[in-house]
């Protein structure tokens, strides 16, 4: 009956059994805080993101952090070697973390995170592409659907000369990078529903 | 389970961290 909490975002998936699920929730939230601090500076730094209303700042980046968060730490997910790097460094194979509970959400996170780093994007059209991700007219609480899809069709235009520029096979690339956007949405929703598993535990 | 990010306390920690952008804009 030994929990664990099998995310990355974690110091560690091994929790102390003496401590209240209380107490294992807020060691976890203090892990992560910073990470999602950085993804609000991010979005701070897009242009035309502070212009929009405080409502839906807050709406874009609370449906869209989690989605943001695997697309800048896909890198932890090491495909050759197998394994899983917590924020504390220490590397997890997949055999270790599906012993620990880990399920549909690890196989989909390691397949997304190849698929990304097959497309070997700069840092700057990395960058843009997270900017896409986040600015997403279609999150739900959305006030001014209008301002936030003015904003994701210029980042879009932005992305695509970009990819452009950059790629030889540009049209392929550029499609397979939007294809992400629904790949990014599923695993959303799965982590959601592990996350309700986990507190209903 | 329609809101996992304010069950996660992500809501308040975006909040806070967005806060001083709100305030300066207003100043």
């Amino acid at each position: 009956n030994r929990m664990h909490l099998v995310c990355p975002m974690g110091m560690s998936p091994y929790v102390d059994q003496h401590m209240s699920s209380h107490q294992i929730w807020e060691e976890f939230s203090m892990s992560f805080t910073p990470a999602v601090r950085e993804v609000v500076e991010f979005a701070k730094r897009i242009p035309g993101f502070r212009d929009l209303s405080q409502h839906d700042q807050v709406s874009l980046l609370k449906a869209g952090t989690f989605e943001v968060l695997v697309v800048r730490f896909a890198s932890l997910f090491d495909i050759k070697e197998r394994t899983v790097t917590f924020l504390s460094g220490k590397k997890y194979s997949v055999e270790a973390l599906r012993s620990m509970g880990a399920g549909e959400l690890l196989n989909s996170m390691f397949e997304f995170s190849e698929k990304l780093t097959a497309l070997q994007l700069s840092e700057e059209e990395m960058s843009l592409f997270t900017a896409v991700v986040l600015v997403s007219a279609d999150r739900s609480g959305i006030e001014n659907v209008n301002s936030v899809e003015a904003l994701q069709e210029t980042l879009i235009r932005a992305l695509r000369s970009l990819i452009t520029k950059n790629h030889a096979n540009e049209v392929a690339t550029f499609t397979k990078l939007l294809l992400k956007l629904p790949d990014l949405r599923s695993l959303n929703n799965m982590h959601s529903e592990e996350l309700l598993a986990f507190k209903v535990h | 389970f329609g809101d996992p990010a304010s069950n996660l306390g992500l809501e308040d920690i975006i909040r806070k961290a967005l806060m001083g952008n709100f305030e300066d804009k207003h100043d």
